[in-house]
């Protein structure tokens, strides 16, 4: 994904529950799309990034540097979907649970 | 909430009579593919996902397989609900069992049903079913009577399901989880009866699980391991210790959130635990896989630098000028 935008944006990343080693008791799914952002966020931030109100503050007064140590804004999750997931508990009892914020719909300065 | 998840529940509940559909078949289930109860548990699923709504109002569902247990010398399904957590609000809860055709009622029934006389006929008294719930105290006795339902079951050698929220909110709150029944009470005990291992009866409870939404709680359920193990030495070898393990939810000890220091690194040579040592041990089943662009490379350097450390490793000095700047 090198060649994507160097901006804040929403990355691909497919989670395969094998391999963070989940998948002996998680019956389903056995991956899912959870996605990730990356990028900077510049000044001056275009809407495309969504930034809040203390986003665009702070990466003014990042740019202007009057305060020394203020970092630029952070590309983090905006909108999140949940997942519903299929697991045997402890007892190997089937159990489903629907997880919210699992999954990113789009990212954001904030 | 409830209404709306007991209609869920009825509707699951009509669902699980019906023949086995694709769920059955679904390579996900695996050796569970007999297992009516995982089956159930996978049409759920498959029907969440597909209309993207909840179960419910809630966001849990939980089954309870039932255990055949000699209970005073008698037969008894018995379930352990011990796994439901403090944070899962009950909203609604449905009991499955198979209605089996030997029993003597559906006898009475069949003989009757082959009368033409009796073709319109209600089902007779002796169709009932009583089922009768308690929970266990010690030493497998019976404990309290928690209550006692009669079902009228109105398909011979099929699911039928009942309503027994009350029953379980009931035992939830006074902490007695696990419950034991008779099927049919009034019939002398020959045996347990054929198939039995499919036709186990279950309990799927529908619950809102109110700290879901707290930070990592997907690994306060689905992470089987401890990064942060108590040092007071192994649960395991502790006489009331239990193989449920609900993890710690901070990610890191306080210290590092107070102290403002990097939890990854070691400020102290004297440091009484090694951070770096607790998470090899922790996350042994985290097996870095090298990407694909590194599996094609098969230099013997390469091969070597990954089996030898996972990690970069600097020198304290190093270590020192990088923590000033």
């Amino acid at each position: 994904q090198w060649n994507e935008p160097r901006i804040c944006s929403r990355r691909y990343m497919k989670v395969d529950f094998a391999d963070i080693g989940w998948n002996e008791w998680i019956i389903s799914p056995k991956s899912f799309d959870a996605y990730y952002c990356a990028g900077t966020c510049e000044f001056p931030m275009p809407k495309i990034v969504r930034p809040s109100n203390h986003a665009t503050i702070q990466s003014i007064v990042k740019a202007v540097g009057i305060i020394p140590g203020v970092p630029e804004p952070c590309c983090v999750p905006d909108k999140m979907n949940s997942l519903s997931v299929l697991f045997l508990d402890e007892n190997k009892n089937v159990v489903l649970k629907v997880y919210p914020n699992m999954s990113i719909e789009t990212c954001a300065c904030r | 909430c409830h209404s709306s998840a007991a209609r869920e529940a009825a509707a699951a509940a009509a669902d699980s009579s019906e023949p086995l559909g694709g769920a059955s078949r679904s390579p996900a289930l695996g050796a569970l593919g007999q297992d009516k109860v995982a089956v159930h548990m996978l049409k759920l699923y498959e029907k969440y996902n597909r209309e993207g709504s909840r179960p419910g109002d809630g966001n849990t569902v939980r089954s309870f397989k039932a255990r055949l247990e000699m209970v005073a010398q008698k037969p008894q399904y018995c379930f352990n609900l011990t796994s439901m957590q403090e944070s899962e609000l009950i909203l609604a809860a449905t009991f499955h069992f198979y209605a089996d055709k030997r029993h003597r009622h559906w006898e009475t029934l069949s003989k009757c049903s082959k009368n033409s006389s009796c073709r319109l006929f209600h089902p007779p008294q002796d169709s009932r079913l009583s089922l009768l719930f308690h929970s266990i105290g010690q030493n497998f006795a019976y404990g309290a009577v928690k209550g006692n339902i009669t079902v009228f079951p109105h398909r011979r050698g099929a699911w039928q399901a009942k309503d027994i929220s009350h029953l379980i909110k009931k035992s939830k709150r006074e902490g007695e989880l696990i419950l034991c029944t008779e099927l049919d009470s009034r019939e002398k005990y020959q045996g347990f009866p054929e198939h039995v291992s499919y036709h186990l009866p279950y309990i799927l409870v529908y619950a809102n699980d109110l700290a879901i939404s707290e930070p990592n709680s997907v690994a306060v359920t689905l992470q089987r391991y401890d990064p942060f193990p108590s040092a007071d030495g192994d649960r395991r070898l502790l006489p009331n210790a239990s193989m449920d393990t609900r993890v710690r939810r901070d990610i890191y000890p306080s210290s590092s959130i107070q102290n403002n220091e990097l939890p990854e690194v070691e400020y102290n040579g004297d440091s009484k635990y090694n951070k770096h040592n607790f998470w090899e041990s922790a996350y042994k089943s985290l097996k870095p896989k090298a990407s694909r662009k590194d599996q094609r490379r098969k230099g013997p350097e390469n091969g070597e630098m990954l089996t030898k450390s996972q990690v970069l490793n600097f020198d304290e000095k190093t270590m020192k000028k990088a923590r000033r700047k």
